[in-house]
Order: C-alpha cells, then structure tokens, then sequence
C-alpha cells in the first residue's frame, strides 16, 4: 500500500485499492483452496462445504468493495453545494476507514497494509469523529423524518426527551388501567 | 426547543434542505414526499401514537384498517401505483400496514405471468377484488428452493394441477397475510407431469372463498402465532390437500404445460429467482436503510440532549456524543446509512437494466444481477441491524425502552437478515459467482464489469 502518512488515507485511492486488493485476495485464495482439495480426491461438493466460512468472507469483501467505491464515485459526482460535498467526503473516509479498522486482520493479512500503516488508519479515522460530530445534528435532520414518524420520546426534533417520556409513560395502560393484581393479591398480602 | 440541541444546528456546515434535497434526487422529490408526509400524518386513521401499547390483534386490525384506508386515500389524493407518490407512502407509514405479501402476490404475477394471465388476475388484485399473498418458504424448507416439498401433479384428463403438501415439513410457513386475511395466493409447488418432476414453479391457488372467507375444500391456514416483531402482519401457514386448479393457473411467461402435457421453457429455471431479486432489492430501501437512519436520528439527537459526568472539572456535564467512545459508536452507523443509501439507488439502477434486457428474453444479466441483489441483501441487512442495535445500546436505559421507538426499529430489521433468504446463504450464492468469474478471467475470459478487478490477480496455481 503506498501510503507515507496518515493523511494518504484520507485519499478514495488508497482505501479503495486497500478493499480491492482485500477482496480478490480472499477469492483467489479461497479458489485456490477449492482447486487444491479438489485436485486432492475431494468431491467437489465436500470441497465446497469445507470453503463456506471462507466463501462467505469474500463474499463480504467484495459487496464491501463495491459499496466504497460506489460511494467514493457518488461523492465526485456532486454537484450541488460545496458543503454538502465537503461533508460527504468526510462521511465516505469514515465508512472506509471504519471497515478498515474494523476488520484489520483481514487488511493485514498478506502485508498488504503494514502495522505502521495501520496505525495511520487508526489515526485519521479518530481523526475524523470530532470532525463529522459538529455536523452530526444535521446529517440526521437531513434524513427528514418527523417526530410522527420516528414516533420516538428520545429523537423528537425539539430534543424534549425528558418531557416526552413522561408524558408517554403516563399514557400507558399500566398506568391507566387498574390492574386485579392489587385486589387479589397485594392487597390481602398488606393486611395480612 | 431544547437550547442543547438548538445550537448544534446553529454550526452546521452545510445547508441541510439542499442535502436533503440530494438524498431524495432533488428538491421536487422532496416535495412530493413532504406532501405525502404531510397527508398521511394529517389523517388520524394512520396515527400511530398508541402503538407501543397496543396487542397482537389490536395491530393486526390497525393494519387492515390502514390498508383499506389507504386505498380510499390513495383516490381521494390521486396517487396511481405508477405515480411519483407511491414510493413515498410506504415510507411515511413505517411499514405499519397490511397486505405487503399483496403487493408481492402482484409483482409475481406481473413479472412471471403471460400477458393473458396479467389481464386476467392484476386488475382484480389492484381493486381489491382478492387479497393475494406468495407462499414459498415451508416448514421444513427456506431459501433453498429446489428443497420445497409441496407438490403440482398434472392431470391431463381433467386439464388440472393436483397441490398437495404431502408431509408437515412441506406446509408452507411465514407468508405475510395468508394467516387471516388473503383469498388467493400464488404457491411455489415441484411440478410433476407424467412422473416426470420440471422442478419448482408458481402456481396462483385460490385458498378463501370470496363470499363469506372461509377456507376452500382442501385448504388448511392460519396464523403462526406470536413473533419477535412484526405483530401488525399476520403471517401464515397453508396445507393444501389435494387441490386442484386450472391448468391456466400455472405462472407462465417464460414456461408452460401444453394440454397434452408437453412442457415448454423458453429462458432460464433462474427466472423463478427473479421474484426475489426484485424483493430483495425493493426491501433494502424500505425495510432496512430507512429505519438504521431513523436509528441514527434518535440516538444522535438524544446525545446532545444527554449529559453525562464531566470531560473537565469544574464545568457542567458534557452531552455525551462530545465524547469520543459515543462518536465512534454511532458516527461510522451514520455513514454507513449514507453509503447504504447511494448503494441501494445503484442496485435499483442495475435492477431497471437487467429487467430491461430480460424483458428482451435476454437472460446474460441474470446470474450477476441474482449475485449482486443477494450479496447487498446479506451485508446491508447484517450490517444496519448491529448498528440499530449499537444505537440501541448508545442511548442508555431510556433506549431500552419501547418509548425510545428503537426497540421495535431493531425487532423489525433483526428479522432481514433472515426472510428473502437466510443471509449466510445469500452470501454463498455471492460466492458462487465470484468464483466462477475468477475462474473465467484466470482463463482470459470476459467477465462483468463489477467484477473485472478479479483478471488483475495472479492465480497462485
């Protein structure tokens, strides 16, 4: 991986090469399993059985791949506000570094990315929280969903949570509702 | 308003109508969704309010209520299924509405069925004449569709198919609305003809008598009973005993059974997976990214209302998302919402491709299109499920609670990565295709574009 220092993986280049790389390393390798056992006098189906965990990884990487670097290319593509883009940017380096540090065994694997790389990563991906946290208010507003929707006492728009829960505890039917339970059973227990 | 919450949007960098306007492909869409927002909330017929507090069949009949209101309101606002409102309702409904499995019963019929078959059944179904639901997954068999156990024998003297589901492993389990409330539904059975088995194919079986609802002769339905989630849907089950039906009755756009009992294929047994390419690819915008970003809303919202012991002494508690443990719990949910989002638009935009190409009895997309829509399915789903449970547990005791509305956005989706095939399965599915492309670009051979990063490597052997 030829990145010199931490900021190199905030380059789409770098990460989506690192996740490129990862993914057809875990399908050639697993493919190379298969064909050894094959190769070997195994059924193909046993063969097959015994690589699952492993085919199922790859799998993984490879919808992993694509979702990076589909983001990566939605971002350049922006072409409303400079903002928006800016902030984007921001979002797609956290999802790539997120699943880069995240999953680091499989990214440290072969050598591909060193120790010494991976704590770059580790570095601008802790770099970025605080940075996307001053937006992160916003980011969710954006999504546009309203408090009948949310239907939710902690994520209403006006952040009454305290308020909302009460109110909404007090609606419940074990509230108001007289439960039999302190007729049959308590109430004869406190005045025994 | 909350002064803590007020001011984080008093700094925001960017102007968030326009990037809602980008989330929703522009400031028109998001008209057209605020107005079917606001006329859906507006109408008490589809409140929620009370949902946390209701039972199984209290949602059960809020659902069908909402259902058949929908209908009315759907006139009432001129909104068509084709129209621009349509993918907007579901949405500001939360899911929180009947006849789901209706609107699969009609995707089925208008992706698989002959034009004849379409004219006949689709105007029915959209006007509500039958409620339809899609019986595939049985007892004993899910995902792996040549597994299915129910049976079409076809009766040449009589022009019939005979359904039956010979063991208690084969009665089909799960399907949405075929508990209590749909007519017909179409059923995937192994088709036998003169002993011979064709495999498995679609079959429109009537299971309720249109005039008082009670079962048809031969048919045994009901309810599955109480479930993780999902109470508002009253999924089913359906043993069939020697039922028959027409020989019309059989799904048959690209497959048929001639009256002499020849059987007639024209494109791929793939196609019966084409159903659930589509499902798959419709439900991960709907089902799953829409409810991992009201996930990320509530608990981004509540931890700059929340404080929580000091970052410095002396001063006030500080809002817990000022803390770095709290942004690296929910940040990266918040991105992935976002990169989830652009991803499902691309699959919807491989999606229209390959239904275009097979449209034109041109099969070559389907096998990446199947890999691709079940590889998304299996990570998006895993993926958005822990991280609703990781905002879930960001929010504390108070997330815990049913009030917080995360506990049933995490029963909800929990259950994705689990109907439209098992996940791991799925993946498997991905893994097959991956590897045969590696296979065929070692060998020089053409591949996919999506995959054409595979030639680079260098096979070891």
């Amino acid at each position: 991986c030829p990145a010199k220092n931490k900021l190199d993986f905030l380059s789409p280049d770098i990460y989506m090469e690192a996740y490129r790389h990862t993914a057809a390393r875990l399908v050639s390798s697993t493919a190379a399993k298969l064909q050894d056992l094959t190769q070997s006098g195994v059924k193909k189906h046993d063969a097959w059985n015994q690589c699952t965990v492993q085919l199922a990884r790859a799998a993984k990487a490879h919808c992993h791949y694509i979702t990076v670097k589909n983001f990566a290319e939605a971002v350049v593509k922006i072409e409303t506000q400079a903002g928006i883009q800016k902030i984007m940017k921001h979002l797609c380096d956290l999802f790539a570094l997120h699943g880069i540090f995240s999953n680091a065994g499989i990214f440290l694997h072969d050598g591909y990315i060193s120790g010494t790389q991976m704590d770059m990563v580790t570095a601008s991906y802790l770099d970025l929280l605080p940075v996307i946290r001053k937006d992160a208010v916003p980011l969710v507003d954006a999504f546009d969903f309203t408090d009948k929707s949310l239907n939710s006492a902690l994520g209403s728009y006006d952040g009454q949570v305290y308020q909302r829960l009460y109110e909404w505890a007090q609606k419940s039917p074990t509230n108001t509702q007289m439960s039999p339970a302190y007729e049959r059973y308590l109430k004869p227990l406190l005045h025994k | 308003i909350n002064p803590d919450i007020a001011s984080e949007r008093q700094t925001a960098s960017f102007s968030v109508e326009k990037l809602m306007a980008w989330l929703d492909g522009s400031a028109e869409h998001t008209r057209i969704r605020r107005a079917v927002v606001e006329a859906i909330e507006c109408d008490p017929v589809f409140s929620r309010e009370n949902q946390y507090f209701q039972s199984q069949n209290e949602r059960y009949e809020e659902a069908v209520k909402k259902a058949v209101h929908l209908q009315k309101k759907m006139q009432e606002m001129g909104w068509t299924e084709n129209g621009p409102e349509y993918k907007y309702i579901y949405r500001a409904l939360a899911g929180d509405v009947a006849f789901l499995l209706h609107r699969v019963f009609m995707r089925s019929i208008s992706m698989l069925g002959s034009d004849k078959q379409v004219a006949k059944w689709i105007p029915l179904a959209t006007q509500y004449q039958l409620i339809g639901s899609y019986a595939q997954t049985e007892l004993g068999h899910g995902t792996y569709l040549q597994g299915l156990e129910t049976t079409a024998v076809f009766d040449i003297t009589t022009q019939e198919f005979i359904l039956n589901t010979p063991k208690i492993s084969a009665m089909k389990w799960w399907p949405g609305d075929m508990g209590r409330s749909a007519t017909h539904t179409v059923a995937f059975a192994q088709l036998y003809i003169h002993g011979k088995c064709y495999g498995v194919h679609p079959f429109i079986v009537q299971i309720r008598s249109l005039q008082d609802h009670s079962l048809c002769p031969g048919i045994t339905a009901g309810d599955i009973g109480p479930k993780m989630s999902f109470e508002h849907a009253d999924n089913g089950f359906l043993m069939l005993q020697n039922v028959r039906i027409p020989r019309e009755n059989m799904l048959s756009k690209f497959c048929e059974v001639q009256p002499d009992g020849t059987y007639v294929r024209w494109g791929s047994q793939k196609i019966n997976y084409f159903t659930m390419t589509s499902v798959r690819i419709s439900l991960i915008s709907d089902e799953v990214i829409t409810p991992v970003m009201k996930a990320c809303t509530i608990a981004i919202r509540y931890s700059v209302v929340r404080r929580q012991s000091k970052l410095k002494p002396g001063e006030q508690e500080a809002k817990i998302l000022d803390y770095q443990t709290q942004q690296e719990k929910l940040l990266p949910q918040l991105a992935a919402a976002y990169a989830f989002h652009l991803i499902s638009n691309y699959l919807q935009e491989l999606f229209d491709r390959g239904y275009r190409e097979i449209q034109r009895k041109n099969f070559d997309m389907l096998p990446e299109l199947h890999a691709f829509s079940s590889g998304f399915k299996a990570i998006i789903t895993q993926y958005c499920t822990s991280a609703v449970e990781i905002c879930l547990r960001a929010c504390g005791g108070h997330g815990y609670s049913l009030l917080s509305g995360l506990p049933s956005l995490y029963t909800k989706i929990l259950a994705s990565c689990i109907y439209e095939g098992e996940n791991t399965i799925l993946l498997l599915q991905t893994a097959r295709f991956l590897i045969k492309c590696f296979m065929a670009a070692s060998a020089g051979q053409p591949v996919p574009p999506s995959v054409t990063y595979l030639a680079a490597v260098k096979p070891g052997k």
